[in-house]
């Protein structure tokens, strides 16, 4: 192994990365598993440990760009050079960028995580049968709104798991529209268009109008490449279009027809001799996953190894089970140390805490048989230990930390954290106007003004004051409701309040709910308990609590994890 | 039918254009650090000293000339960073 020159490291452990863009390759969530799994490469094997932010400035930055793309060292087209990343330091130092010229996969080919339909975000298999035939591709045969969609097991015709595959139609991503599809035609610069564009643009990424007017609207986000995008070429994104006139020749598939390095390509348009629009067709791709691992190697202060079986070694070879190789565990060891097993539990104070006015400790003197004075701590108040609380008033993202409400205390905890919060502070000495028992809290996030429910009133917090409590009544929601259990704050200056079986849609600024609402919770999030005590936001993802546990959901509304609040939000041991 | 011309054209937008060998083995030398960007004296002796250090670097057989094994490790996929100094 080598290290960078002056070994550089970091000088702290806890390290923090940023995921600053995607590539249109993979679903968001296929990519930040991908790079979750990378970091955990290395935080296995040394004391390191790496927490995703969002809004702060991180210690690695990482993004997908092409060509000149924002450093002195442009990529260079599909293959060839894929990645690459800075020892650890400020400002670009430590960052990893990954050329999106390439194609990204898992190393396998092309991933299509399906949305919707009843295999729940499953991948599509590739081949299925429908309906006797064959098909190794996204398809829309069999329906009439144009929405192309997959079989998630190799037999439709048998087992009728399917999703819909990434499109345009269903969804965009990144932007300002919150995952709304594309609505066509729009219209840009007074120009109409019928389909993603790269107009206005020097990036190469296709985006959309999510209204009919960007002119007026200015809403957009970025088009999900489709299963049979091309890579690279002067069509980045586009699909293949079959057949194509080539050298006055027509194909019906990819060619490798006017190369000499055997790759495939396709024309994007009918004729590649009257619009020379073209691409690579998809192939086996390069795993985000293993790049990532590597790249991330170098932002933690590795430089390429000499050992060919070795992660850090310069050359891509895909491996399917992979494993670190002992010259890379040596390596990160030099410069970190070895990771020191399991994480020992927090001592417990033996002393009263002198100044606090919510002790956490109690301790007892004893005299044993042998008369030698022993101390032991009897358990604390379940109260005042949030990891002994079995179920909370209200949790919330308030200020950027995530905040557990009970019987008139909470608890703080920050992403960062990775052990569970001590000390509460009461409700009151916070938030003076409040009663011991709250049932849901949120902070909007354009005017920062925190809102708290109990009952059927509400309050209303910017900095420390106070307007209300006032009734729900007021909002437009219900007579017949008890309460608000649950919000969800979104960046358009609109909440969505949770009663269990319903939820309402608030607009912030005129305090009122909107026309179509109430909405029943199991037909828009399907998969969560309806009889969710806890609903709140959480580093962008939805959380649905009930009893013990929690089901996470994506922004669009996939259940991605079920867990326990108390081990994997508290990190109580 | 296979066509008869041409073989091999030149696609618009790509990056890459169509360099020979030594071209290619050149770039990559540089790029990656096995050779300085500004080439004085006796340049052929600088390149067999460069790929010599490049094919043991990667672990090839050190042979100082632009031989298969080199020009496919030339043209395979790999991290950007260069292996050799800065």
């Amino acid at each position: 192994y080598n290290t960078f020159e002056g070994e550089l490291k970091w000088d702290h452990n806890d390290i923090t990365y940023r995921v600053l863009n995607y590539s249109p390759d993979l679903d968001p969530e296929v990519i930040d598993d991908a790079f979750a799994r990378a970091f955990s490469v290395w935080s296995a094997v040394t004391p390191l440990t790496f927490t995703r932010i969002y809004n702060e400035v991180p210690d690695i930055d990482i993004l997908f760009g092409s060509d000149n793309h924002g450093d002195p060292y442009p990529f260079d087209g599909k293959d060839g050079l894929l990645a690459h990343a800075y020892p650890p330091g400020d400002g670009v130092q430590g960052d990893a960028h990954f050329d999106d010229d390439e194609f990204w996969t898992l190393g396998t080919g092309v991933v299509v995580k399906t949305s919707f339909g009843n295999a729940e975000g499953a991948l599509c298999h590739f081949p299925f049968i429908f309906e006797g035939q064959s098909y190794s591709t996204c398809t829309t045969t069999g329906r009439s709104d144009g929405l192309p969609w997959c079989s998630t097991t190799a037999n439709y015709d048998n087992d009728r798991k399917y999703g819909f595959c990434p499109s345009e139609l269903l969804f965009t991503y990144a932007g300002n529209s919150d995952g709304a599809p594309c609505v066509f035609p729009f219209v840009f610069d007074g120009k109409t268009f019928n389909s993603c564009t790269k107009e206005g643009r020097s990036d190469g990424y296709r985006w959309c109008g999510t209204t009919a007017n960007y002119d007026t609207d200015g809403k957009y986000g970025f088009c999900p490449n489709r299963d049979t995008a091309v890579i690279g070429g002067n069509s980045q994104g586009d699909p293949c279009v079959f057949p194509f006139t080539f050298l006055e020749r027509t194909y019906h598939a990819c060619t490798s027809d006017g190369r000499n390095d055997r790759k495939l390509w396709c024309a994007t348009t009918s004729s590649y001799d009257q619009d020379r629009k073209w691409g690579f067709c998809p192939d086996q791709g390069y795993s985000l996953f293993l790049v990532a691992a590597h790249e991330f190697g170098h932002a933690l202060g590795l430089e390429h190894s000499d050992v060919q079986d070795a992660l850090m070694y310069p050359m891509y070879r895909y491996v399917s089970d992979f494993q670190l190789h002992p010259d890379d565990v040596e390596g990160i060891q030099y410069l970190y140390g070895p990771n020191p097993g399991p994480h020992p539990t927090a001592p417990v104070s033996t002393r009263k805490p002198s100044s606090t006015t919510l002790p956490t400790t109690t301790t007892k003197t004893t005299t044993s048989s042998t008369t030698t004075p022993t101390t032991t701590t009897t358990p604390l108040d379940p109260t005042q230990d949030a990891c002994k609380v079995k179920v909370f008033d209200a949790i919330a993202e308030l200020q950027g930390e995530l905040h557990f409400f009970k019987d008139g205390l909470y608890w703080k905890m920050s992403a960062k954290d990775k052990r569970p919060p001590k000390t509460p502070l009461r409700i009151t000495d916070t938030w003076s106007a409040l009663p011991p028992n709250i049932d849901s809290a949120f902070q909007d996030p354009t005017s920062k003004k925190i809102f708290f429910f109990a009952g059927r009133k509400f309050w209303q917090y910017t900095g420390s004051s106070v307007l209300g409590p006032r009734s729900i009544e007021k909002l437009g929601v219900g007579k017949d409701v008890e309460g608000i259990i649950g919000a969800i704050p979104r960046n358009n200056g609109k909440v969505l309040l949770f009663n269990g079986e319903k939820f309402w849609r608030l607009d912030v600024k005129t305090q009122t709910v909107d026309k179509g609402y109430p909405r029943h919770t199991d037909e828009d999030f399907s998969g969560v308990p309806t009889d969710s005590h806890d609903v709140f936001l959480y580093q962008g993802k939805y959380y649905f609590c009930q009893d013990r546990f929690f089901w996470r959901m994506t922004w669009r509304k996939q259940v991605e994890k079920v867990g326990y609040v108390k081990y994997d939000l508290l990190h109580c041991p | 039918t296979p066509h008869k011309t041409p073989l091999s054209i030149i696609f618009p937008g790509e990056i890459r254009s169509n360099m020979s060998d030594l071209q290619l083995a050149e770039k990559y030398l540089q790029r990656y650090g096995y050779l300085a960007l500004e080439q004085g004296g006796d340049s052929q002796v600088s390149l067999r000293k460069a790929l010599s250090h490049m094919q043991h670097k990667l672990g090839l057989k050190e042979t100082g000339d632009l031989d298969q094994e080199t020009m496919d490790a030339i043209r395979a996929p790999r991290c950007g960073v260069p292996d050799i100094g800065k």
